[in-house]
């Protein structure tokens, strides 16, 4: 999909299975694999640290992440502004692929729940962005909201790490920003909200997007992670902004991708405005 | 600044309560909501206040002697349903975008509206490009969402002033909706 102007943004969809293939901006092409998946929460009796369930406070998956869907149900909407996909993985994860004209990154609108309830486990659900980059354990995060901060997996600066929880111990709060480099690529994905995130592979990210935890983890709520609205399970939606492209300045448009971002994180998180006015039944040529 | 205080509360409190992480009842998360919301309806009486009194012509400048219209601005706040009762219900509306960055900025406005045409001015009068997409089917079904659109309108806003605002005209017209193929 592609407006065929220099600035803009294009995906790839595999015909076949409804998934994201390829994305670029920059005019380069990154091959992108992105699906959602769910862990199941731990359930135990929290009278120990080992038999803590997961909850509110505490992200603590058994075993492996589960595919939500291996195909996705699509359509196209193409246009002269806007061009969307539109992906349905089951009843209740679904998404929007979306570029805009002269936009130089791919918008990935995501809508999650109502979560069921049908094990006794729970589901935390996370989107997972997978790519052939070489990020060799390395990701950034933007975790005070202000500078990047390194990570390294499965490491600490400053003692000898063995961890008991591979996944969550991986885990670090994402504030607006997640990203991966190799060489002079970036790969960076900015969310619309505080996520928690991680690579738990080179060249993947992923990011937590809603929870339903059954059970209680006995620190002070007393209460499971079960949110209801309208007698239903919450719905989630939001965004990510996707971009990749080179950290010096040999972008198109002579910017490195560090810069893209901030100016688009600056658009999303501070966005402009929208206010809406009666015209009290004027037409055009009278208001004017 | 009495307009701003609800709002200011309402973070104060939910800054020192870890708020909306999931770490309170879900009868405090409802509170909290509800508390939030009635600060952003305070805000809405500054913003319109100030946004009337940037928009409105001085005698000085006024060439017309007609009276002008005066607008009340208003927002909404269930967009993220892809949710408006505003404009979905009104013929002819005005969007007003502000900018509250210290830079030029571009912006792509998405409002529910209902199956229609619609023509979009800019501020000097010109029509500008804008597309009615469908709203995914997924979204249609989220619970509570109480609202008969079924397509969204898009339009650029475009190079907006530095803490400024451009106002767009938008217009049901009497075309005939094409259809999908179309």
């Amino acid at each position: 999909m592609s407006e065929n102007d220099i600035e803009d943004a294009e995906i790839q969809i595999n015909p076949a299975t409804g998934l994201v293939t390829q994305i670029t901006t920059n005019q380069r092409h990154l091959k992108l694999d992105q699906e959602f998946f769910y862990y199941k929460g731990f359930v135990g009796d929290n009278k120990k640290v080992t038999n803590r369930s997961s909850g509110a406070y505490i992200f603590r998956p058994t075993g492996e992440a589960v595919k939500v869907a291996e195909k996705a149900k699509f359509t196209l909407q193409k246009g002269f502004l806007v061009s969307e996909v539109h992906q349905q993985f089951n009843d209740w994860v679904s998404q929007i692929v979306r570029i805009y004209r002269n936009e130089n990154y791919v918008e990935f609108d995501w809508l999650i729940g109502p979560i069921p309830t049908d094990d006794a486990n729970g589901k935390e659900i996370i989107t997972r962005y997978k790519t052939s980059l070489n990020s060799d354990s390395v990701f950034y995060t933007d975790s005070n909201g202000r500078e990047l901060i390194k990570r390294v997996r499965n490491f600490r600066p400053t003692w000898k790490l063995k961890l008991q929880e591979p996944a969550a111990g991986n885990y670090y709060p994402v504030t607006s920003k997640i990203l991966l480099r190799s060489g002079q690529d970036e790969f960076a994905v900015l969310t619309d909200r505080a996520q928690g995130g991680s690579s738990l592979s080179d060249g993947e990210i992923e990011l937590m997007l809603h929870r339903e935890c059954l059970h209680d983890d006995s620190f002070g709520v007393g209460e499971a992670l079960v949110e209801k609205a309208f007698n239903k399970g919450l719905v989630a939606r939001g965004s990510h902004y996707l971009v990749y492209g080179s950290t010096s300045n040999t972008n198109p448009d002579g910017r490195s991708v560090a810069t893209q971002e901030r100016v688009l994180a600056q658009n999303k998180l501070l966005s402009a405005w929208t206010f809406l006015s009666s015209t009290q039944g004027l037409s055009f040529s009278e208001y004017k | 600044r009495v307009d701003l205080n609800v709002l200011r509360g309402a973070m104060g409190v939910m800054q020192h309560h870890d708020a909306v992480t999931g770490t309170e009842k879900e009868h405090v998360a409802q509170d909290y909501t509800r508390i939030l919301s009635q600060g952003l309806d305070e805000c809405e009486i500054i913003t319109n206040e100030a946004l009337r009194q940037l928009s409105s012509t001085t005698d000085q400048q006024r060439v017309d002697p007609e009276p002008s219209v005066v607008l009340n601005f208003t927002t909404c706040r269930l967009l993220n349903v892809s949710q408006c009762e505003f404009t979905e219900t009104q013929d002819t509306f005005v969007v007003t975008i502000y900018n509250p960055l210290s830079r030029l900025v571009t912006k792509f406005v998405r409002l529910p509206v209902q199956k229609s045409n619609y023509t979009v001015h800019d501020p000097n009068g010109d029509l500008i490009p804008s597309q009615l997409i469908p709203i995914a089917e997924p979204i249609l079904k989220i619970p509570g969402r109480q609202s008969e659109a079924v397509l969204e309108l898009v339009f650029q806003a475009k190079d907006i002033s530095p803490l400024g605002f451009k106002s767009y005209f938008v217009q049901k017209s009497a075309e005939k909706v094409p259809t999908q193929e179309e």
